[in-house]
């Protein structure tokens, strides 16, 4: 109680302020930047503040996310940055996230940007164990992280050693052999040499390629209870809905391509996902909190949206962006073949 | 979508070959 009327106190107290401005602090997944906004601002004038700022123009799969209790929410484009249930201590924080993912990295990550984002925030996930990556792919995306960071591989400057300080292997995958840290970097290296002649954007996007088809890749994962109390996990990706046994995060049970849903719909606590097929049975469930279904609701949108967009080819801007990113790799493969 | 990994197949099992005769008996 206390804390609430000190949060809205402190909202008042920002809203009166003279300046009708306030700070916030914007943690993206290489950079920290910080703003001042207008008390009037929507969370599009921040999240397009932040996009112009970063050079980005494939918007569509990020946003600002904040923390709230013990979960997360992301800022809503056509509401007050001040009215969204935000610590308001100054600087206020948003992290600049990538909320959907692609189906086909190659095919749909256009700007050197994007890619680069993408790259970062799933190469974090995979490390901390976010993401189950099984030995042998880890080694392989550690090599191409490498060869991102260092370019390509020279014995005379890349002693061994050279990768004793970077995190480049989840811990679980450490501990899984008895191996060295020498024995570790004499693998990767091996495959590091391997990838000779990759720039930085396309060993990236090899990283990628590898990581979208590790199972938990682009799932947002949310305890349920099916109508007989029944715990399981439901799984929002950019192809559909999943339930999963809670042991088991990496096969569903059941799946609904987005194809195959009629409407999704929640009232109160219980969520119904009614398919297209009305011979099959609307699948009814209930989540922890109403904040939880609010959120599954909008991410179900979200990648609804972009399932049925990637379906009608692309737009006019996407179409100039990708013609625009030819003409920019072929113009650095010529420099470089001159060099 | 292609087989999973596609391309990447060979190099996967290489990997896994050589990582084997270090796995700790736990693993």
């Amino acid at each position: 109680m206390a804390r609430a009327l000190a949060s809205r106190m402190g909202l008042s107290a920002l809203k009166r302020k003279q300046t009708k401005s306030f700070s916030v602090r914007i943690v993206t997944m290489d950079a920290e930047m910080e703003f001042s906004c207008e008390v009037k601002w929507k969370g599009k004038d921040l999240f397009d503040l932040v996009c112009r700022t970063v050079g980005l123009r494939e918007s569509w799969f990020f946003g600002l996310q904040y923390n709230i209790k013990d979960t997360v929410a992301w800022l809503k484009m056509d509401k007050k940055v001040l009215d969204h249930d935000v610590c308001k201590e100054e600087p206020i924080t948003f992290n600049f996230l990538a909320k959907f993912y692609p189906e086909n990295a190659e095919e749909e990550l256009v700007q050197e940007i994007t890619q680069h984002l993408f790259f970062l925030q799933v190469k974090k996930e995979i490390l901390d164990e976010e993401i189950y990556c099984p030995p042998e792919a880890s080694v392989l995306l550690a090599s191409y992280a490498v060869q991102a960071k260092y370019g390509d591989y020279d014995p005379t400057a890349h002693k061994p050693g050279f990768l004793a300080r970077e995190e480049l292997l989840p811990k679980r995958v450490i501990n899984l052999y008895q191996m060295t840290p020498e024995m570790w970097e004499e693998r990767i290296a091996a495959w590091y040499a391997e990838h000779r002649g990759r720039t930085r954007d396309e060993a990236e996007m090899e990283y990628l390629k590898i990581a979208q088809d590790l199972e938990m890749y682009g799932v947002n994962y949310f305890f349920i209870r099916n109508k007989k109390g029944t715990s399981l996990l439901l799984g929002v990706d950019a192809l559909g809905l999943h339930i999963y046994d809670p042991q088991n995060k990496l096969t569903p049970k059941i799946s609904f391509p987005w194809n195959e849903i009629r409407n999704i719909s929640y009232s109160d606590k219980e969520f119904a996902i009614k398919p297209l097929d009305k011979k099959i049975e609307v699948f009814k469930f209930n989540s922890s909190k109403l904040r939880v279904n609010k959120l599954i609701l909008q991410l179900c949108i979200g990648n609804h949206d972009l399932f049925m967009r990637r379906r009608r080819g692309d737009s006019l801007e996407v179409q100039q962006m990708k013609s625009q990113a030819r003409e920019e790799k072929a113009r650095k493969q010529m420099e470089r073949q001159r060099l | 979508a292609g087989p999973k990994f596609g391309p990447y197949q060979k190099a996967l099992r290489e990997i896994r070959n050589s990582l084997l005769p270090f796995a700790n008996e736990t693993g």
